[in-house]
């Protein structure tokens, strides 16, 4: 990350904003809603709050305009640049604008600029951040289109903000007002700078979801891989990496390597011959090399050749000996040959009758140094697939030097 | 020398616009040595490589100019 020049930074907690006009591109509750949204991501890592207000000089002005706009950098058309925003300081200072002649839109599409996306962006640079050359970032400079739903903040944006700002802090009083529609405020409560008759202020909660200890005898994962010798475990939007190189254990959020992927994955594998990793959520899968997702998807999980009853899938795992996939639904698994990329005959069967121990659904698995591992809740389970041996049972974080 | 071919082509304007914008590069208008004026560019334009994690030739490539024409934030990437 980066700040501007002598690092400029708003010099109390309470920041407002105003909204001073809309895009003719999306309704105007839309647009409120994406800055409020896109003002939450930095509350919620801050001890920063935002305030709107609806007349007079706000801390940040936002604004849409085309070309000359009374400032130094005058916007370009279509494409190029999307938006600009000042850092902290008095006037221009933390003002955003906008270019009105790009299609903004709600939600992110191919053919236009997610407001809310761009909107987080500027803020970013409202509130004192430069530009990351962090791919993945929020404050990365190139326009990423990405899955807004549930969209944390890169690492690197929050390490940035809290370096300006701090953490925020525990029990950060939210006002009287939780973000649900706007009630009425008796004047006591009132900020003394706006009379009674325009309309209560909305004030950012703060609470991002925490990532769970790793020592936590109770933790479960969503999915685990192996990629490129590493081991990723996942659990809701959060990654816990293991290095056959470092002793520590590296906490990432997937958008941190895949921003427009999904969190809360129900299986991934590696085929490591094709340095390929595929990803399941619900009845959609991705298929990424590094950090690249592969063009053409998501797909259906049918292409695979799962029949329309199976909606979702519990685990998948690569068998790097036998070049077979195996992917566990409830208490069956079927076999998907990946080098004629088609799933087996004979298949589902029940697990029980082949895999040694393992008699219930399976989480997660993966396979290391032979030995193939499948996770139960907060159990795993080892197992050799050439002796069809149970080798040992233990828990599920025992890879994280618990 | 990673040197720029010497006929201006519309791409070549439109990364000496892209590097004035972004990464503080200042043409010297009334330079006698073109060459000069040409080095100052390769050097921005290596900055602005660097930046993307794109290969550091200073060469306006097709790469780099693609990343320069990718929708992206007004702000400067490199200030003095």
């Amino acid at each position: 990350y980066s700040t501007f020049p002598r690092s400029p930074t708003w010099k109390k907690e309470d920041v407002t904003y105003r909204i001073l006009n809309y895009t003719p591109d999306m309704l105007q509750a839309d647009v409120e809603e994406a800055i409020a949204k896109a003002f939450q991501l930095w509350s919620s890592v801050t001890p920063l709050r935002f305030t709107r207000v609806y007349s007079g000089q706000a801390d940040i002005m936002i604004s849409f305009a085309s070309g000359f706009h009374g400032d130094f950098y005058s916007f370009d058309g279509p494409g190029g640049t999307l938006a600009h925003a000042y850092p902290p300081g008095s006037g221009i200072g933390g003002d955003a604008h906008f270019d009105e002649d790009e299609n903004w839109t709600k939600f992110p599409t191919y053919s236009g600029y997610n407001l809310f996306l761009v909107a987080a962006h500027e803020l970013g640079h409202s509130l004192g951040l430069g530009h990351s050359n962090v791919f993945g970032a929020l404050m990365y400079p190139i326009y990423m289109a990405r899955d807004i739903r549930d969209y944390q903040l890169h690492q690197d944006d929050i390490n940035g903000i809290q370096a300006l700002y701090g953490s925020p802090r525990e029990s950060s009083p939210t006002k009287a007002f939780p973000p649900q529609e706007p009630t009425e405020m008796t004047p006591a409560e009132a900020p003394t700078e706006m009379s009674p008759q325009e309309k209560p202020t909305r004030t950012t909660p703060s609470k991002p979801p925490s990532r769970p200890e790793d020592c936590d005898p109770r933790l479960t994962f969503d999915a685990i891989t192996t990629l490129r010798g590493e081991i990723l475990f996942f659990k809701g939007s959060y990654v816990w990496r293991k290095s056959p190189y470092f002793s520590e254990i590296e906490h990432d959020t997937i958008s941190s390597f895949w921003p427009s992927l999904i969190a809360g994955f129900d299986a991934a594998y590696e085929v490591d011959k094709k340095d390929r990793v595929l990803f399941f959520k619900d009845d959609q899968y991705w298929a990424v090399s590094g950090y690249t997702i592969d063009t053409g998807f998501p797909k259906p999980i049918q292409n695979l050749g799962f029949p329309t009853s199976v909606r979702k899938i519990d685990a998948a795992v690569h068998d790097q000996n036998t070049k077979k996939t195996y992917f566990f639904v409830g208490n069956k698994y079927w076999s998907f040959n990946e080098n004629t990329q088609s799933m087996e005959r004979g298949y589902p069967r029940k697990i029980s009758a082949d895999f040694q121990g393992i008699g219930h659904k399976v989480d997660a698995a993966f396979q290391k140094n032979g030995y193939f591992y499948f996770f139960h809740g907060s159990n795993q389970y080892e197992v050799d697939m050439k002796k069809q041996k149970l080798i040992r049972i233990m828990k599920a974080n025992s890879w994280f030097n618990c | 020398f990673p040197v720029l071919p010497e006929n201006e082509n519309e791409d070549t304007q439109f990364a000496k616009k892209y590097l004035e914008n972004f990464y503080d590069f200042k043409e010297e208008k009334n330079s006698l040595f073109k060459s000069k004026n040409l080095n100052h560019m390769a050097d921005k334009i290596r900055e602005m490589q660097s930046f993307f994690g794109l290969e550091v030739t200073g060469e306006l490539n097709h790469k780099t100019l693609d990343m320069m024409k990718q929708a992206r934030c007004g702000i400067p990437d490199i200030r003095s």
